[in-house]
């Protein structure tokens, strides 16, 4: 019930140890709880640069010519946060097609963030995951998450 | 008359209200005029009325094609001169062209050469 | 965790990027 900016505020101490990352077997590396989280709670925030979206191409090529992995989220048609080399825990969220969690760009004060809230309770060491949107491209990326309701394919 | 376009530009961009100054900040876009050409030979003039410490321009023609969120000459669809050192840019390549460049109280002329025919 | 992207750069918020000059072009002379 507390306004959106003081639950930012109280996230921003909280959430370091709220979370961390461990080997999913959905994919790699994934991020999991390390308390109980209650349904609507804010988890955390995926925070990186925020860059115009025009920057987004040229990023990924470059990513992709040094194998590193590229994690970006779009806040908007202008701007994208860039999380893959300034970032936080939020990057290891993986995908599932039967998240416990989901994402919302909320406006704090004037600026967006985007925040990972939970969806329902989530229990100590469980894996946070909520369910992506991709961008519709040509090749289909098969999905890993192993939910009985898989979409079998990411985009 | 030829006036810099009010839905044809990049949204941040600020234009004056008789439409013929432009100004922007933090990251190269891109505005166009109201009117293009198809051939002969056109010259275009514009003055750089300020260029505060580190900002710049880059000047020249492009096709209707260009990215508006790029500078100009950044891709295959324009050709600029930029004031920092002169240099000319197309497709993001830039080469030598004017030594020195341009900035405040500068008055440019940019002019293009096409093709009577096709 | 930082370890697993190297030159990675722990933030607690988002950073807003300051573009380079020459942040679009691929030769510059």
């Amino acid at each position: 019930e507390l306004p959106m900016a003081m639950r930012y505020r109280h996230l921003r101490e909280t959430a370091r140890e709220a979370v961390g990352v461990f080997r999913s077997s959905i994919h790699g590396r994934g991020l999991f709880c390390k308390r109980d989280i209650d349904a609507g709670e804010m988890v955390i925030e995926y925070a990186g640069q925020v860059i115009r979206s025009s920057l987004c191409d040229m990023r990924e090529k470059d990513y992709e010519s040094k194998g590193i992995g590229c994690y970006m989220f779009r806040i908007d048609d202008d701007t994208v946060i860039d999380a893959t080399m300034h970032g936080n825990a939020a990057r290891f969220i993986n995908h599932s097609c039967d998240p416990n969690c989901y994402s919302r760009v909320v406006d704090i004060l004037g600026k967006k963030h985007i925040i990972i809230f939970a969806l329902r309770r989530i229990l100590c060491g469980e894996e946070l995951t909520y369910d992506y949107k991709f961008p519709i491209e040509e090749d289909k990326i098969p999905c890993t998450c192993g939910t009985r309701r898989c979409r079998k394919y990411l985009n | 008359a030829v006036l810099l376009a009010l839905h044809d530009r990049a949204p941040q961009l600020r234009t004056a209200d008789d439409r013929l100054a432009v100004t922007g900040d933090k990251g190269y876009c891109l505005i166009r005029a109201t009117h293009g050409v198809s051939r002969g030979v056109w010259y275009w003039e514009c003055t750089i009325d300020e260029q505060p410490e580190g900002s710049h321009t880059r000047i020249g023609w492009c096709q209707q094609l260009a990215n508006l969120q790029a500078p100009l000459g950044y891709d295959k669809f324009g050709y600029s001169w930029r004031s920092r050192k002169g240099t000319v840019f197309h497709e993001s390549r830039g080469k030598h062209y004017f030594e020195g460049g341009f900035g405040e109280g500068d008055v440019l002329g940019i002019m293009i050469d096409l093709p009577e025919k096709n | 965790w930082s370890a697993f992207a190297p030159d990675f750069k722990e933030l607690d918020e988002n950073v807003e990027y300051e573009e380079r000059e020459s942040e679009f072009d691929q030769s510059d002379e």
